[in-house]
């Protein structure tokens, strides 16, 4: 199982990557061994450079930064293995306009393998979605749910 | 495997019957706050298996029933099944079926838990066993919560090698 | 000062439960005291009940209701005495259209006696300031801040 | 009390002097994810006095002075500075002025610290002073940071009577 974790260590890191150049553009992002001399035992950690910018440990960065470096690990070992099903709840809410769309690009990337079941208030994120359901509690404290169309939708915002 | 539908009954606001259908693809989960939304998201967790109430937002496992509104009394147990299909060929074959699986978890006020695999009693550890390998699970990293995304980059080392380990 | 306390404790409590209105709609909230008997060491709690639904902890709530509650209290306080300045940092980031119409709203009637600070990438929260400024990166890493329309950002958007 | 303008100069990504106007009524800021928005804010708590580094989310204080970038080198020094007007009159009269003040708090790497009122030395308590009875503070109430909104629901009783009680 060393060489198993070598391998999927070595394959995630390369998709680590490459993911971190679509969602920041530029910049270097890392996964690295904590103790490389110790396969069986050692932890991992991450390294990012947003465009530009220096090295920092990973308190300094935004609250958006952040959002979306974790979405870059996320995404990165879904191209690893592509788990059946992923449920993210409102993790666009940090985001700004032109992040949410690479988080949407991402998104239906990998939505032929993997079943994607997104809540959120932002019109962006919905306009991608195949089906939009829409939660209400036409009685007070009792939910219901019923399929709407992103035009119901506008109109009920309004 | 697929998610097909998720069936939710007197769990936290959903007190009637209700079935949500997971088509193929990108589905949006939409509504006003306080409407339900991530009430689902601990429904599919608790159905997983969680076991503890802090992790679904409650004080303890009473809290996941619905417990009144202005015009309905509390209600007394909480229900959720959640139908896959295609499912690993050695899983299928021990429950006799060829394609779908029901997976069901209830919770009576007075305490009693069941599990039930296509309508058959069962434990908690044979729903856990068809998610073996599969990277799903009550906790697994692809069920984030709202407000809890920096759980990914706040995770120690030790706690990453384990998320990668899930995608060997 | 247990007076003291005592009628401030009280007058709060009342614009507690009329911000709480203007917030939620309908529904029950209220401040109550831990300890009523001893006015000196006394803690405070919070109670709400959403329109409709039944009193729980505040565990329960959804993270839209929590944020709307916290608004509650801090607008409480300044109804009772303003403070000069108030700094929010994306607290419009888990309401939905309607709240944050609420939000904005409060905002605006609070505004002329305190200044406020709105950090936000909302829309709705931009179009209700008297003045809008930009913080950017022309050069990576560097930041640099200056005054911008509403026009400017929604071009900027795109 | 009014706040006019805050001067920044090699405070975090800040590294050019830099000065913000703060005018009456409601004042949006905007800006793309990682731009140096609530950078601001840190600024703003720093110069109240705020004296731990995790507050305001660095390991240590040097974390607060520009560390450089792909063009640029690690500045020496923080500086931010905040004009008010409208003060207390016995504030404004004990610094010989009859509107503005100026508060003003440096920090060197080599670890030195200073704090100024309009360009006097003085020391961190005299500048806590000028905010005595506002409501204003590093950690008041009225300055609430990106993603801590549920910090006021979270508080307990007691941090609670504390809130009411500055406002007495
Ligand atoms: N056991 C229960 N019985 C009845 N209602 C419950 C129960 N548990 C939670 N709720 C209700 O569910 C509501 C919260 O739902 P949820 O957190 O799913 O909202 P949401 O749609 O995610 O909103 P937001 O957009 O603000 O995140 C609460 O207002 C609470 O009244
Ligand atoms: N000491 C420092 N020197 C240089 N840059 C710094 C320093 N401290 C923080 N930064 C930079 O500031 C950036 C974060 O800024 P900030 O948190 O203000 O972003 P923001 O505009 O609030 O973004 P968001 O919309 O995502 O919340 C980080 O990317 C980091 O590189
Ligand atoms: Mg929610
Ligand atoms: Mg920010």
């Amino acid at each position: 199982t060393v060489r198993m974790f070598e391998e999927t260590f070595n394959s995630v890191k390369g998709k680590f990557v490459e993911v971190f150049h679509i969602l920041f553009g530029n910049g270097e992002a890392e996964l690295k061994l904590t103790d490389p001399d110790n396969m069986l035992t050692s932890g991992v950690e991450i390294y990012i450079q947003p465009p530009g910018k220096k090295l920092q440990h990973m308190g300094l960065l935004s609250g958006g930064e952040k959002a979306l470096t974790a979405m870059t690990l996320l995404f990165a070992l879904f191209l690893q293995k592509p788990t059946p099903f992923c449920f993210l709840d409102e993790v666009d809410a940090p985001l700004d306009d032109a992040n949410v769309e690479r988080y949407v690009g991402m998104v239906k990337a990998l939505s032929d393998k993997t079943q994607f079941i997104l809540i959120t208030h932002n019109h962006n994120t919905m306009s991608i979605a195949d089906s939009i359901y829409g939660v209400a509690m036409q009685e007070y404290g009792v939910s219901t749910i019923l399929s709407v169309t992103l035009e119901q939708v506008a109109r009920a915002g309004r | 495997m697929k998610f097909n539908k998720l069936y939710l009954h007197g769990f936290k606001s959903f007190v009637d019957k209700t079935t949500v259908d997971f088509p193929d693809g990108i589905t949006a989960i939409v509504g006003p706050n306080g409407s339900g939304k991530s009430n689902i998201m601990d429904a599919v967790r608790w159905v997983f298996g969680e076991q503890n109430a802090k992790e679904l937002r409650g004080a303890d496992m009473e809290d996941i029933v619905f417990n009144g509104s202005q015009k309905r009394k509390p209600a007394g147990f909480a229900e959720v099944g959640l139908t896959l299909s295609d499912i690993d060929e050695a899983v299928a074959a021990k429950y006799g079926t060829f394609s779908e699986i029901t997976i069901t978890r209830k919770f009576y006020k007075t305490g009693e838990r069941e599990y039930y695999i296509n309508n058959r009693k069962c434990r908690l550890k044979d729903i856990k066993d068809i998610f073996m390998d599969t990277g799903l699970g009550a906790r697994s990293i692809s069920i984030i919560e709202q407000g809890k995304v920096d759980k990914i980059i706040n995770a120690s080392p030790e706690e990453l090698r384990f998320f990668l380990e899930e995608t060997a």
